[in-house]
């Protein structure tokens, strides 16, 4: 394992906390999308089915039972903690998040590495990752504006895209077999998406502004 | 590692 992924595994997993602690710290989860979530909780799941079948190190291992242990535990919150959920904003956050859910379901049995139970539901987890942000991003331009711990959130979450695509050019350049094709194209798709987010945040910052996204 | 089929990554 390189620096680089170790840092994406790292800047990605500091994301999850900081929304966590958020939640918990302010009994309120406004701003955040459940869908987003939801489709966040389903990529871990369906990505790491192998948890059991195939040992790649400890470190692999307890990296996704903590990541399938934490962004069920922010669903739950949003949807089932007594106070947290009365600050979820239902109204605002309507992004139909189920055409992604098959339209990801489509393409990974169109494209995939191998037609097995497996490899078709960890390519789907791949290609729904690249998108899950888009309830998100949706929320937050109807919302106009971004307190900080959402905007921190993001911003860790970009993070890790931008680390793990420096760990793929590390990767190809010095291993012999590294093809990760469906990881690569899908993770350029999804760090395109934040691209324009990570504009808007730039600008607020650097005017010391709320973030206000364009509608 | 780095194989298609050997997903080391998370």
């Amino acid at each position: 394992m390189n620096i680089f992924r170790f840092a994406g595994d790292m800047t990605h997993l500091i994301s999850i906390l900081v929304l966590l602690l958020k939640i918990y710290a302010t009994k309120s989860c406004a701003g955040i999308s459940l869908k987003t979530q939801e489709l966040y909780a389903l990529v871990f799941v369906t990505r790491y089915l192998d948890l059991f079948t195939d040992f790649i190190s400890v470190y692999n291992s307890v990296m996704k039972v903590v990541f399938i242990l934490t962004s069920s535990a922010i669903v739950w919150c949003m949807r089932r903690h007594r106070i947290v959920k009365r600050s979820y904003d239902q109204a605002l956050d309507t992004f139909r998040h189920l055409f992604l859910v098959l339209g990801c379901l489509v393409l990974a049995l169109i494209v995939h590495d191998k037609f097995t139970f497996q490899e078709v539901f960890w390519a789907f987890s791949i290609y729904l990752e690249a998108v899950a942000i888009l309830p998100q991003l949706v929320l937050l331009q109807r919302s106009g504006n971004v307190d900080n711990l959402t905007g921190q959130y993001v911003f860790f979450l970009g993070a890790y895209r931008a680390f793990y695509i420096l760990n793929w050019i590390y990767r190809y350049l010095t291993e012999q077999h590294f093809r990760l094709w469906i990881s690569c194209i899908s993770g350029l798709v999804q760090t395109a998406l934040y691209a324009d987010f990570f504009y808007y945040y730039y600008i607020s910052w650097k005017n010391n502004s709320k973030l206000q996204l364009p509608s | 590692g780095g194989n298609v089929s050997e997903h080391d990554e998370l």
